[in-house]
Parts: C-alpha cells; structure tokens; sequence
C-alpha cells in the first residue's frame, strides 16, 4: 500500500480447478 | 486514418497480447487440466488457449476493464497471481506497462515491429516452466495496479493476503521497448511454495 498505488482486483472470480474438472467429468 | 486515435489501438494490441499470454500461463503453469486447452497459433508462433466458457469469459471481462485504463495510460501493472488453496500467492506474473509521449503517426511498419516484439514475449512464457518450481494446486487471480483511483472503475481493493508475499524470488522474463510502448515481464515467485 501506500504510494500512490492501487493494487485492485475484479469483483467476479474465475471458475475453480475443481469446478473445470466436474464439467469436464460431465461430458 | 488520421483520427485513429491512437491510444485505442495501443490498448487493443496489448489487451490482445495479455489475453493470449493469460491464457498460455494458465497452461505452461497447469493451473487448469490441461484438457480444457487447444492449440492456435498467435504472433505466428504456437500457443494454448483454454476452450473452457466461463475461465474465457473470466479473462475477457477482466481485459475489458483493464483496456479503457491502458487507453489513458493509467495502467502501471497487469498481474497474474496463481494462489494456493489458502489464497496466498505463490507466483505472480507481472506485466509493467509503460506508454511514451504519444505519437502522431502509426504505421503497419511500426505495428509489425511490435508483434514480433510480443512474440518474444509469447515464446518466453511457454518456457518459463524450466526455471520455476512446481505449484501446489490453488487458483488465480489478475490483479491491476493503478496510479490513481477512479470513482467509476468496477474493481474493489485486493485484499492484503492476496498481494504480499514474504521474499519473493524475481525471475525477469523479457522487456520491450518500441516507440508505441515499453513493457517489462517478470515472475515473482514465493520461496517456499
């Protein structure tokens, strides 16, 4: 912090590993 | 072709260039199964970009907010963070961003000149695997640092756990400077993963 910098990040998350390996298990 | 506004085109090359070096570290770094990847070719060089909907969205939606702030020069770094399951980071991917005065002119020649500077890029990334350490499982993050803040930007303020990290390793990748922009990538890498 401090210094005039924002270290700033998005509000939505990607999906998790876990989730990508289910939806790869569905297929 | 005069009125291009040349900022804009700036953003869209670079926010171009992240998307498929987002995508590639998300591979070389097997932060996803690698199933969910096919292979393309960008900047004439093979690459590996995920086919998943909802990781591409993640990372299209993000470049979208990140490219107004590249178009007005705001943007000091994109950073990749790939977390552990207590969402400490244990490898961060840095991209400093910096434009020069604006110019005036652009030519084909000058953005030729700067995709096979961003190839460079690309072909360091697919193999940055040989001088980093294995990753525990965990998840990732794009983070942006920014010099000043804008009521209306969507963001929200990282939290500290997901930014500092105890003595990290720096490993430069590549620097670029052309007459459009300079850009320097390096990886930040947590002693003790």
């Amino acid at each position: 912090g401090g210094g005039g910098a924002h270290i700033l990040k998005p509000l939505m998350s990607p999906p998790s590993r876990e989730e990508i390996l289910n939806t790869l298990l569905d297929l | 072709r005069q009125d291009l506004n040349f900022g804009q085109v700036v953003a869209d090359i670079l926010c171009e260039f992240l998307e498929v070096a987002i995508h590639l570290i998300l591979y070389v770094r097997e932060v996803y199964p690698s199933g969910i990847f096919q292979k393309r070719k960008k900047y004439n060089v093979p690459v590996q970009m995920s086919c998943h909907p909802e990781l591409n969205q993640y990372i299209q939606d993000t470049l979208h907010c990140v490219k107004p702030l590249i178009e007005k020069n705001e943007a000091e770094k994109v950073v990749v963070v790939i977390m552990d399951k207590e969402h400490h980071p244990v490898e961060r991917f840095v991209f400093e961003i910096s434009q020069p005065p604006l110019l005036s002119i652009s030519s084909d020649t000058l953005l030729s000149h700067v995709e096979q500077l961003l190839r460079a890029f690309i072909l360091k990334i697919s193999v940055c695997d040989a001088v980093l350490n294995n990753n525990p499982p965990g998840n990732i993050r794009v983070l942006l640092q920014k010099y000043t803040t804008n009521t209306d930007f969507p963001w929200i303020v990282a939290d500290e756990q997901e930014v500092h990290m105890q003595e990290p390793r720096l490993i430069p990748l590549k620097t670029m400077t052309s007459d459009i922009v300079k850009m320097q990538l390096y990886v930040e890498e947590r002693a003790q993963k």
